[in-house]
């Protein structure tokens, strides 16, 4: 009815909206879209890294579906699976998590330490995303860690690696943090391509009390369960190419119908 | 048989519609200038917005809406309920009364919109029932 009055009000007079018109106009757009308005400061004029790319790709399956109708039915693999990025070379079903998500977020990880080499072994590596920005009203329904996985130098392709994700659950001062795993995967040696971590339950946990989150630990160790630097077997940290930096995906469901407050 | 209840107005001689004049039951009575109820697009560019540097996807928003007579006979092709079609019908025994169908829309489908915000993360965002994806009567 909107755009029927607007397009009435042009026919009918002719005229131009005025600045002050078009300003409201696009506010109404901005809050119909669900659009929080224009970031501050600029968003990056660089090329778009790991995590947009990943979004844009999943931005045209889910329009493409949208168009074609809804998805088949849960395929958790989907959500937990290398294969989202390849999303646009194949096309299954997204999964009742993926299609029926009313909000997708990709968190850029913030902090990114590493235990120090010297030291004795186990090596792990922690990452931290901020949550903050999470949408009110709505529930995680799954959450991902995406890390690209590169070829190492120097190792044999079919040795298998465990690579394990924990959350940080209590830092104690001088001794290890309490830890719970979240997901496991072993992979050979020689693999490329993105890795998934199921974080959904840590996610959870952060969505309801944000100071719980203290970030996640990865670990790798072989089937001798020596343990493995994740730069060693060519995990891609912050210091890497942009387009194969870690983030974390998270999915959202309104757990309320939406309601637009009149404007 | 409807009674007229206005005596100054006096009926032409004969009831029927003259017969080489376009009447009310003919196909083309909907194409006399007065479109069918069918659908139409307002695209609204997030360019002209001034939104692209931050909004990564669509380019624009098609704020498609459902606009045309819905004349009776509703064709097939005007996608009419068969609610619609005795409205219609109703509307023409009590004219004064009862409304001619409308032409709104009779299938919905989402849009998704992606975006960054203020902390550089990118979000997805989908809307249920946004977009007008078929119109009829």
């Amino acid at each position: 009815c909107i755009w029927g009055q607007v397009e009435g009000v042009a026919h009918s007079s002719f005229r131009r909206l005025s600045g002050r018109e078009k300003k409201e106009m696009q506010k109404e757009i901005l809050s119909l879209l669900g659009l929080p308005g224009r970031p501050r400061p600029h968003p990056p004029l660089r090329p778009p890294s790991s995590a947009p790319l990943f979004m844009l790709d999943l931005y045209h399956a889910v329009s493409s579906e949208d168009d074609d109708g809804p998805g088949l039915g849960f395929s958790p693999e989907v959500v937990s699976h290398a294969a989202l990025p390849t999303l646009s070379t194949h096309t299954p079903p997204l999964g009742t998590v993926v299609s029926e998500a009313d909000t997708v977020m990709s968190f850029v990880n913030l902090v990114e330490q590493e235990k120090d080499l010297l030291q004795p072994r186990p090596y792990w590596k922690d990452f931290r995303f901020d949550l903050t920005p999470l949408p009110q009203g709505e529930t995680v329904t799954a959450a991902e860690f995406r890390i690209y996985k590169t070829l190492p130098v120097g190792w044999r392709a079919n040795r298998t690696l465990h690579i394990s994700v924990y959350e940080i659950q209590r830092e104690k001062r001088y001794r290890d943090p309490d830890l719970a795993l979240l997901d496991m995967q072993s992979v050979p040696t020689g693999q490329e391509g993105w890795l998934a971590f199921d974080v959904t339950s840590a996610s959870n946990r952060w969505l309801l009390n944000p100071r719980s989150n203290l970030g996640i630990r990865l670990y790798v160790e072989t089937e001798e369960d020596r343990s493995l630097s994740a730069g060693w077997v060519g995990l891609v940290g912050r210091r890497g190419p942009r387009s194969k930096q870690p983030f974390m995906v998270t999915f959202f469901r309104a757990s309320q119908a939406p309601c637009r407050p009149p404007r | 048989a409807v009674r007229h209840n206005n005596p100054r107005k006096k009926k032409p001689k004969h009831d029927l519609p003259h017969p080489n004049r376009p009447g009310i039951f003919d196909q083309n009575h909907a194409s006399s200038g007065r479109q069918g109820c069918k659908k139409h697009e307002l695209y609204v560019s997030f360019s002209d917005l001034g939104w692209r540097d931050w909004v990564l996807a669509p380019t624009g928003y098609s704020a498609y809406y459902c606009d045309g007579e819905c004349d009776y006979p509703l064709s097939s092709c005007m996608n009419a309920t068969n609610h619609a079609t005795i409205q219609a019908l109703v509307h023409l025994l009590k004219p004064n009364e009862v409304p001619k169908a409308c032409c709104a829309p009779t299938k919905l489908s989402p849009i998704s919109v992606l975006f960054y915000d203020d902390n550089n993360n990118v979000i997805l965002k989908k809307h249920r029932n946004m977009v007008v994806k078929h119109c009829g009567c």
